[in-house]
């Protein structure tokens, strides 16, 4: 022993990133945990009866043994500690050479970049949320064409059919557990019996007909029925008088703009009936790690609600798609519904492990990949199971305040909306 | 990251499709993209 311990020759290494990593998840956590406790203290000194927080039941997902092994990991909290660790400050000299190796890898186009010198760029969370020079994304000409709101790659797109998204070929979500249109139970299957597809047309003169869509409307919490959903509510902002020259154009407000965008789609005979010729589109956007991660408005529309999702954090992969059924309605994303000049719009960003937070710069009040909304969300369906309610799976927001006359936050086509952080 | 956009617009059939004087079809909703396509914001992935 002794001579194995004195002639044995000692090496140094350097500690593992992933050690690093550990470690300040587990600093995190315990911070976490010691502000939970502290927030129960506090109650109880204050007299209010501390509530312990039921974590809100996790969909355990199907598919092979690489996702059930990640359907075990904290994902949301490995996100939030991604984040951490990309807002660390690069040392000064590190910052171009650092830069340029991820741009490298993952294909940035660093010509485009606004900002020249990269040194003005403190960490990667920075760099990755960069903005693009003017004029490098010119928009489409023809105004009647649906703009893309971000760089990316075009996964899946296509008509609705019977309410199904469709992800890849052959795997298929209810879009109701997308944007959570109905009560959605922890298996993503809708419960309500009045629970049915969007683009259903019916008569809603008929008594019978209107007094479902009311009562769907108010169980699920909507304030608006099926049938003014699906019409779009531009009858009262409607133009009469036909379209306007473009000097008139040029001197309207963002939101004047808008609102005559708006009324450019319906003609002069515009019926508030939704009329048997409309379906529902969906196309689905795919951002990888080195594209522009901002995203912009793709049609002149009003956002009337925000609906967030706390979910998880699943990776979006291609291979996670093609793998994981329903890979979008178990992710955290912000659902924004609305309308445009053709009727519904809806726009959903969803997060994944290493982009988590979602920001819109319209909604100061909206956190993300927060554990403060993840308690929220596990008090509110733990209330719900106490009521004996299914939990919706959301809160919700509305942007009515925004505007009067046009009940919702206006958006200008091309407009910047928000964008994706990194953890 | 991934973007879903849900949207409502005139469906691309026969009877919905105004054809003008040239011969165009007008009035249903028309892709302008494919499958695996790479795109960059503000290109167009379809008009009515």
């Amino acid at each position: 022993l002794r001579a194995a311990l004195g002639k044995t020759k000692i090496e140094w290494y350097p500690i593992p990133v992933g050690l690093g990593i550990a470690f300040l998840g587990l600093a995190q956590f315990y911070k976490s945990q010691q502000a939970e406790k502290q927030r129960m203290l506090m109650e109880a000194e204050r007299g209010d009866r501390p509530q312990e927080v039921v974590p809100r039941q996790r969909v355990r997902p199907t598919g092979p043994w690489q996702v059930q092994v990640m359907s075990t990991l904290p994902l949301k909290l490995v996100s939030r500690i991604w984040g951490r660790f990309n807002e660390l400050v690069l040392p000064y000299p590190l910052r171009v050479p650092g830069f340029k190796l991820y741009s490298w890898i993952f294909g940035v186009n660093l010509d485009e970049v606004d900002e020249p010198d990269l040194h003005v760029y403190p960490n990667l969370a920075s760099f990755f949320y960069r903005k693009l020079k003017p004029g490098v994304r010119p928009l489409d000409p023809n105004p009647s064409a649906l703009l893309s709101p971000s760089d990316g790659r075009i996964l899946q797109f296509g008509m609705i059919e019977r309410g199904e998204v469709e992800q890849v070929k052959g795997m298929t979500y209810s879009l109701e557990a997308l944007l959570g249109l109905g009560t959605v139970s922890p298996d993503s299957e809708p419960v309500h019996p009045t629970t049915r597809p969007m683009h259903k047309v019916d008569d809603d003169t008929d008594p019978e007909n209107l007094a479902a869509d009311q009562e769907f409307a108010k169980m699920n919490g909507l304030s608006y029925t099926l049938p003014t959903l699906l019409s779009g509510t531009t009858k009262h902002i409607a133009d009469k008088n036909g379209s306007m020259d473009a000097s008139m154009e040029s001197s309207l407000t963002s939101e004047e703009k808008v609102k005559a965008d708006l009324a450019k789609g319906e003609p002069a005979w515009y019926s508030p009936r939704p009329t048997s010729n409309r379906a529902l589109y969906y196309v689905v956007i795919y951002l990888a790690p080195g594209d522009y991660h901002r995203f912009h408005s793709p049609a002149s529309w009003v956002v009337e609600s925000r609906r967030h999702f706390a979910g998880e954090l699943y990776s979006v992969s291609p291979y996670l798609q093609r793998t994981l059924a329903g890979l979008f309605t178990l992710n955290e994303r912000v659902v924004l519904l609305g309308r445009w000049r053709w009727g519904f719009f809806s726009y959903t960003p969803v997060g994944a492990t290493n982009v988590g937070s979602i920001k819109i710069n319209f909604d100061a009040e909206l956190r993300t990949n927060s554990l403060t909304t993840d308690t929220a969300a596990d008090r509110q369906a733990a209330l719900a199971a106490q009521r004996g309610e299914p939990y919706s799976g959301y809160t919700e927001a509305t942007y009515g305040h925004a505007s009067k006359t046009l009940g919702g936050h206006a958006l200008q086509r091309g407009e910047e909306m928000g964008g994706f952080q990194l953890g | 990251s991934s973007i879903v956009l849900v949207f409502e617009a005139p469906m691309g059939n026969r009877q919905s499709f105004d054809v003008s004087w040239t011969g165009e079809r007008k009035g249903g909703w028309q892709w302008h993209i494919k499958k695996g396509q790479r795109i960059k914001q503000g290109e167009a992935l379809g008009e009515v």
